[in-house]
């Protein structure tokens, strides 16, 4: 449960600012604020429905910045060429939500 | 993998 968060600190001040960008309310952004971001990945939407679903960890419809930076971790993995996994692996929930 | 019926909380679905 120790295990350091796989988004690197550089990684999240990225993602966080992407987070930010797009108005979040409340600390969260809604799906339909996040669809067209992933979107623009051009990854197939099967693809997508799946890291909205390992990342909207409390399946809420909404993402708060932690969720957002698992979200865009994967999409970013997943356009190197990596899979994207069934579940989440537990080095990627974030420490808040252990 | 997805839960059938209902409403889903996932936009891409």
């Amino acid at each position: 449960a120790d295990a350091p968060w796989v988004v690197k600190p550089e990684e999240k001040m990225k993602f966080d600012s992407i987070f930010d960008s797009l108005g979040p309310v409340g600390g969260m952004l809604s799906g339909d604020k996040v669809k067209p971001v992933l979107l623009n990945s051009k990854l197939p939407v099967d693809i997508l429905g799946r890291v909205w679903e390992l990342s909207d960890l409390d399946r809420d419809g909404m993402l708060d910045r932690d969720e957002f930076s698992v979200a865009m971790y994967l999409v970013y993995r997943a356009l190197e060429g990596e899979p994207v996994p069934m579940s989440l692996p537990p080095p990627l929930v974030p420490p808040s939500k252990r | 993998q997805y839960p059938a019926g209902g409403s889903s909380t996932n936009p891409f679905l």
